[in-house]
């Protein structure tokens, strides 16, 4: 099972993950008293890295116009901040003392804190770029309701106009996000979805035509018309709410999917 | 000991640059 959801964060996240997990253990066995390595250098590479992170953070905050982003972001820029200041001060006390244990902890403590934040803050941006594609699913599915009220041939080409490049849009963003997903159970049922939504979209314009034809020869059968054109606009509709489903779950877990 | 130190902390710096391009890449 995947610990990181998505490509992006675990190509990022997971060398240092690693690297955390090693040097733990490496700690615990230099409690004999190993001197340490003049980190200063490094940690002030680091430290720099961080600034620049907060600054660009901070402005993200204060430009962007997603509300729940610009809430998670800065306990996210702050973990890092106060981490890269556990860092900085590790690096002194060792520069004093190369044996001093607590300083051993502190450096630990710190790369930890650093790997919580920047996976806080890469979380809080891949959960906004998600809620674009979910705004963008809401979308076709509220102009798919227009449906009910297509009586007119003329109506029915504005409809397939309309529809046609916001459709192709959520699409492709769903095609992109599958791809960029490390859960195969998640992926699975996007492709899914997408499959059936190509089949259903000209099953639902062919439906919506036949009702129009069978409505102005006033035929008896235009019920039965509307009835399928309904019924397809409906599975199209738990489609898409299937898509939105899928799309916010993060975990691995099992229980998510029926 | 030491290169396992300074390893971590270069991949950590590696790590924030990147994090750092996946805010300017989205906001671009």
């Amino acid at each position: 099972m995947p610990v990181f959801h998505t490509k992006t964060i675990e190509s990022i996240l997971e060398p240092v993950a690693q690297q955390v997990s090693r040097l733990v253990i490496l700690h615990e066995e230099a409690e004999d008293g190993n001197a340490m390595p003049d980190l200063s250098q490094s940690v002030a590479t680091v430290k720099h890295a961080v600034d620049n992170l907060i600054q660009i953070g901070y402005e993200t905050v204060n430009t962007s116009d997603d509300s729940i982003l610009k809430q998670d972001m800065p306990p996210a820029l702050q973990r890092v901040e106060e981490a890269a200041t556990s860092l900085l001060e590790a690096s002194n006390m060792l520069k004093e003392d190369p044996f001093f244990a607590p300083a051993r902890k502190k450096l630990i403590n710190g790369s930890r804190g650093i790997l919580q934040g920047t996976s806080a803050l890469l979380l809080a941006f891949d959960e906004s770029e998600v809620r674009k594609i979910i705004a963008q699913c809401r979308r076709v599915l509220e102009y798919i309701g227009i449906t009910e009220v297509i009586e007119s041939m003329d109506d029915l080409v504005t409809f397939v106009k309309n529809i046609s490049p916001g459709l192709t849009r959520m699409t492709k963003q769903v095609d992109d996000r599958e791809k960029e997903l490390t859960h195969q159970v998640h992926k699975d049922i996007l492709l899914r979805c997408l499959e059936e939504i190509k089949v259903l979209t000209p099953v639902l314009i062919s439906g919506i035509k036949t009702y129009i034809q069978l409505l102005s020869s006033n035929s008896p059968s235009s019920a039965d018309a509307k009835n399928n054109r309904d019924h397809t606009c409906k599975a199209l509709g738990v489609e898409i709410e299937e898509i939105i489903r899928v799309l916010q779950l993060t975990s691995a877990g099992e229980d998510d999917i029926e | 000991l030491r290169v396992g130190w300074e390893q971590l902390l270069t991949s950590i710096a590696r790590c924030i640059n990147e994090v750092e391009n996946q805010i300017l890449t989205r906001d671009s």
